[in-house]
């Protein structure tokens, strides 16, 4: 039996619409420590990895470990019918082949349920080590998708460069080139407005700015974003999630042969 | 020439 009510049903709401376009079809785990997900978009490239901690939802049941595979599309469709102040729940008996998603109005004169079929997914999990990062930027998360979207328009890939001077994006395409730096800068009143560069190393990468595109649809979730690179790993794009947990975006960058 | 890398070469599969 397993049964999770979340008071602030937007977040799962926005969670969905991050993730859908980069998964088609995952593994929702839920256990003891909260409710996840990892998984893979078709190329390999990019992954998400997902954590709702179980002390965030209001009430959280899980006997025991379950995984629910799930098309994300159609998830998405059903969470849309969510009002954004509705508290959801989610619901399955064990050995069931369906969730339920009940949906309630902040005052309790609207009650839905939504049944969804779900389905045996074949995922590989991959392990993540705790790692240590070349640098790691911290900076508003809509600021981070502004230039996401800008440089998409000139180029294909982003070479993200941190030195002591800041941190670099720069791209090139057919009609030119652009390069946009972003110094650090807590001198301003809110933290979250804030630019934070830690630098144990200069380092420079590249990526695809499709998939980075991709990873800003999370940009509702949370003010800031940090991004963590390091010249032997992919870089982890993180949002975290008030009080309960992050979605972690990684990418593998690319290499010049 | 650019290729893009995979993370299968940086992640072990568990």
């Amino acid at each position: 039996m397993l049964e999770l009510r979340l008071v602030q049903g937007s977040l799962l709401k926005k969670v969905l619409e991050s993730v859908k376009d980069l998964v088609t079809d995952a593994n929702f785990d839920c256990s003891a420590t909260g409710f996840s997900l990892q998984a893979m978009d078709s190329s390999h490239v990019a992954l998400v990895a997902l954590l709702l901690r179980s002390e965030g939802f209001e009430h959280y049941r899980c006997d025991r470990n379950l995984s629910m595979g799930m098309n994300l599309n159609n998830m998405s469709k059903m969470l849309k019918c969510a009002g954004n102040d509705d508290i959801i729940t989610i619901k399955a008996d064990d050995g069931s082949d369906t969730v339920t998603f009940m949906f309630e109005s902040p005052t309790q004169d609207k009650i839905a349920d939504f049944e969804m079929k779900l389905m045996d997914i074949d995922s590989e999990h991959l392990g993540i080590p705790e790692a240590e990062y070349h640098a790691i930027v911290r900076m508003p998360s809509a600021e981070f998708a502004r230039i996401c979207k800008d440089l998409s328009s000139i180029g294909d890939t982003v070479v993200i460069s941190v030195t002591k001077e800041g941190v670099k994006f720069s791209t090139r395409g057919d009609i030119g080139t652009a390069n946009i730096v972003c110094r650090q800068n807590t001198s301003v009143d809110k933290p979250e407005e804030s630019t934070i560069i830690e630098m144990n190393e200069p380092v420079s990468l590249t990526f695809a700015l499709r998939y980075m595109n991709s990873f800003t649809k999370a940009t509702p979730l949370a003010n800031s974003v940090t991004i963590s690179l390091s010249s032997e790993l992919p870089v982890v794009v993180e949002y975290k999630i008030a009080e309960m947990g992050y979605i972690r975006f990684y990418l593998a960058p690319k290499i010049e042969d | 020439y650019i290729r893009q890398a995979m993370l299968a070469g940086y992640f072990m599969q568990v």
